[in-house]
């Protein structure tokens, strides 16, 4: 009885998973391998392709007609969507260089910004589908998503990163490795590590419902600073590390030691997410005019 | 913690029917 209630957890939250996170690992990795014949990448990998495709940037729906050059209905996409006009963050350029690289740079930037501000509404909702996770104090609600959505957002991006580039836009755009190494300093460092582990991550090759298991148990991190009542935390995570490790049996039974190695993953998480913060902090007082997305803020102040 | 407001906000907002059982 205690296996199938693991396996009934891990149905449910790989059912919300899927109905809150809008690209898959299975539907990315079959754009990255080209098995999906219609939607073939737009792919971006200097300066030009960069201007050509911005217009698709965040967009939920590319035009389906050949993406040849069309005359961009407006330089803002849906991206800013988030909370509503709260913040209105993508199109945000400085006047004076609309067409230079630098306001290019920015503009990226800050459309990177905008759809991880959006990542992190969904990661609330699947959170919030985590049996118990909704019961707990909400001052350790809030402290559990501060401290956990990032090292979410990195797991992730793995599924849509390969040592080549990584897909964008809902898997509508393919951005290469080399372009984002390109840009000035200290745009070049952002994603860099974000490949590094990656690449590792992916020789795991977990498949959606493991990841579905596996940001739960991020989620659920009784040792996150500041945290008023650890005990119910702890209890949650155990239960869904059960079913995280029947899961892997079930789904990976020749993968030796997968369970192990996959809780390794979360020390090295713990680094990026720390090295990422203080390049962000960095970036605020060297980029005159970079904006910080209010969430965004939010969620790194006083965060390591 | 008025520091996380849109956090709280987004962790309070209902306006999501509950994940099927």
């Amino acid at each position: 009885p205690e296996a199938a209630d693991l396996r009934a957890l891990a149905k449910h939250l790989y059912e919300a998973y899927l109905k809150y996170f809008p690209l898959t690992k299975a539907k990315a990795r079959a754009i990255l391998s080209g098995k999906t014949g219609d939607n073939v990448p737009f792919v971006i990998h200097d300066m030009k392709s960069l201007m050509e495709g911005e217009q698709f940037i965040n967009c939920r729906q590319m035009p389906i007609q050949e993406h040849q050059q069309q005359t961009p209905a407006s330089s803002a996409t849906n991206g800013g969507a988030l909370l509503g006009s709260e913040f209105s963050f993508v199109g945000m350029t400085s006047v004076t260089d609309h067409g230079t690289t630098n306001a290019v740079e920015l503009r990226f930037f800050h459309s990177c910004q905008s759809r991880s501000a959006e990542a992190v509404r969904e990661v609330t909702e699947f959170a919030k589908s985590i049996p118990g996770f909704v019961d707990l104090d909400l001052n350790d609600q809030v402290t559990l998503l501060k401290y956990g959505v990032i090292e979410v957002l990195i797991i992730m991006m793995a599924p849509l990163m390969n040592k080549d580039g990584t897909l964008i836009s809902y898997g509508q755009i393919f951005m290469t490795r080399e372009f984002l190494k390109s840009l000035r300093k200290p745009f070049c460092h952002l994603l860099e590590p974000k490949f590094e582990f990656s690449v590792k991550f992916n020789t795991l090759e977990l498949d959606d419902s493991d990841m579905a298991l596996f940001l739960a148990v991020i989620i659920l991190s009784g040792d996150r600073p500041g945290l008023l009542n650890v005990k119910p935390i702890e209890q949650l995570q155990e239960t869904v590390l059960h079913s995280l490790e029947l899961q892997l049996k079930v789904s990976h039974p020749d993968s030796l030691q997968l369970f192990a190695k996959l809780l390794q993953k979360m020390t090295d998480l713990r680094q990026i997410v720390t090295d990422h913060v203080h390049l962000i902090q960095l970036l605020k007082k060297t980029e005159v005019d970079m904006l910080l997305h209010p969430l965004l803020q939010e969620i790194m102040k006083d965060l390591y | 913690t008025e520091r996380h407001k849109i956090l709280h906000r987004l962790l309070q907002d209902s306006n999501d029917s509950p994940t099927p059982a």
